[in-house]
């Protein structure tokens, strides 16, 4: 199953999901692939690729200079393995503009892989060419939203363009639900938006939500997932909880 | 003076940052424009337009169906305007790669506007052309640093681009500075990442810094920049005295 990890809202936790839910998805046993569609490369930092050595990396592949099979590397975490992203991805957008199947380029060279049990694709903060890829991979759409007003005022656009990918360009997307990120319990508007975002979209919304959690901050300054950094702090329980109710969702389709 | 509100980073307060000084430059008799240049529109809000009465906007002026003059409006705060963003912003990137001076479309609409004190420009988390049309309009790039490992690695990548408008398309931008935002004291990671950044960039770090205060954030959902929604708040302070110092350094230059 490939999930597209999306937002256009900047820092809502996109990547600390990406990184965190695949670890605790590995942990069980599944088979998973981590794609790194934003030039600023976090997820490949939070798994512990070293900057200097990431080519060939999603940018080569997406243009066509290299072949899925070659981009893809281990990660320190069994199980897991990533296609990395490199500064040279920014530059993406612009030249994929007039190319064939621009919309398709992240589809086409994923199904020259063999099968994962989950592909989870880090988007950008934005709605452009890297995220449409994305949406066009998938066969769903994981949402963080941050606990904030600016974020939860994002959310009607980002559902719209789901939409509009679903019925242009990929048939098979569903939005497979919110993740509520660094919830302060002790905080009034962080309540009043978590409650708004389960009032406008009931079920979709997962149970598990992630709370503030320092040490999710801090682990990929170790180039570690918060799962292997610190396994028994509030954040990484919160994606291992996630990951068990993700599978639950999915059994019950 | 234009000034850029630049970082590809998400989420790091950029937004914040134009809204409220832009407002603390107005309470001290500047006149101030605001142009948001992020589709998703979060700076409009944050001055209290209406979603539904932002058009003409940023877009319409950037593809050449409205002149600058009939696309400003005025907000409740004296001597503060604004270019307001609307969703249609989101296929501009796309829609103007083709056009002629595609990187100076903004530069150029701006140039028909009676001068401002100050004009803050509101980025989107992107390195794209609507960043890139920023930076060319600009005299000058202030970068909102959130104190976070991730936010601390986007650095270098923007202060290369920010290098490779200036030699190619606007010799005269410069970096006015970095301004620290959601700093904790009671946060070691917080603390350390200050600490890494003024020991690169000098005294390119503004003195004054912005603390995490939840005020900042409420105030976006009364549709008021946090000067007028809780002037005595940490936040609204620190962004009076960030707008003192800015001046100082202006003045000094
Ligand atoms: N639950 C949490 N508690 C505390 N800090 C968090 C949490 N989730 C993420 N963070 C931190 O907040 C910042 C933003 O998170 P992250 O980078 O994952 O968001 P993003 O949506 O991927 O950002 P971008 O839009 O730039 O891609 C990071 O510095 C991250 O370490
Ligand atoms: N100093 C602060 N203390 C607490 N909350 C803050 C502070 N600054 C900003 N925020 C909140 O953090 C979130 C991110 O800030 P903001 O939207 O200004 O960042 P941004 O860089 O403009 O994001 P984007 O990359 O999506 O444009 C918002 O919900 C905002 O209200
Ligand atoms: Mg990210
Ligand atoms: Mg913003």
């Amino acid at each position: 199953m490939i999930i597209a990890i999306a937002n256009q809202k900047g820092g809502v936790g996109k990547t600390t999901t990406a990184v965190n839910l695949a670890t605790a998805l590995a942990a069980i046993g599944k088979s998973v692939l981590v794609v790194d569609s934003d030039p600023q490369g976090n997820a490949s930092t939070g798994l512990g690729l070293d900057r200097k050595s990431r080519e060939p990396s999603l940018y080569q592949m997406l243009i066509g200079d290299a072949e899925a099979k070659d981009v893809v590397r281990a990660t320190a975490i069994p199980g897991l393995s990533i296609i990395p992203a490199s500064a040279s991805l920014s530059g993406a957008e612009v030249e994929l503009v007039d190319t064939d199947r621009r919309t398709h380029r992240l589809a086409d060279a994923l199904a020259t892989l063999p099968v994962h049990d989950f592909t989870l694709i880090d988007c950008p903060p934005s709605l452009g060419l890297l995220t449409v890829n994305a949406l066009v991979a998938a066969d769903a759409v994981l949402v963080p939203l941050q606990s904030e007003f600016f974020a939860l005022e994002g959310l009607s656009q980002l559902l719209g363009t789901i939409e509009r990918v679903k019925s242009a360009l990929n048939r098979r997307l569903e939005l497979l639900g919110i993740v509520l990120t660094m919830v302060d319990r002790r905080n009034r508007l962080s309540d009043q938006v978590c409650e708004d975002v389960r009032a406008v979209m009931g079920a979709k919304v997962f149970n598990s939500q992630v709370p503030r959690n320092v040490r999710l901050s801090e682990a990929p300054s170790h180039g570690l997932p918060a799962l292997i950094y610190d396994s028994r702090c509030a954040g990484s329980e919160a994606y291992v909880a996630l990951a068990r109710e993700l599978l639950g969702r999915i059994n019950a389709r």
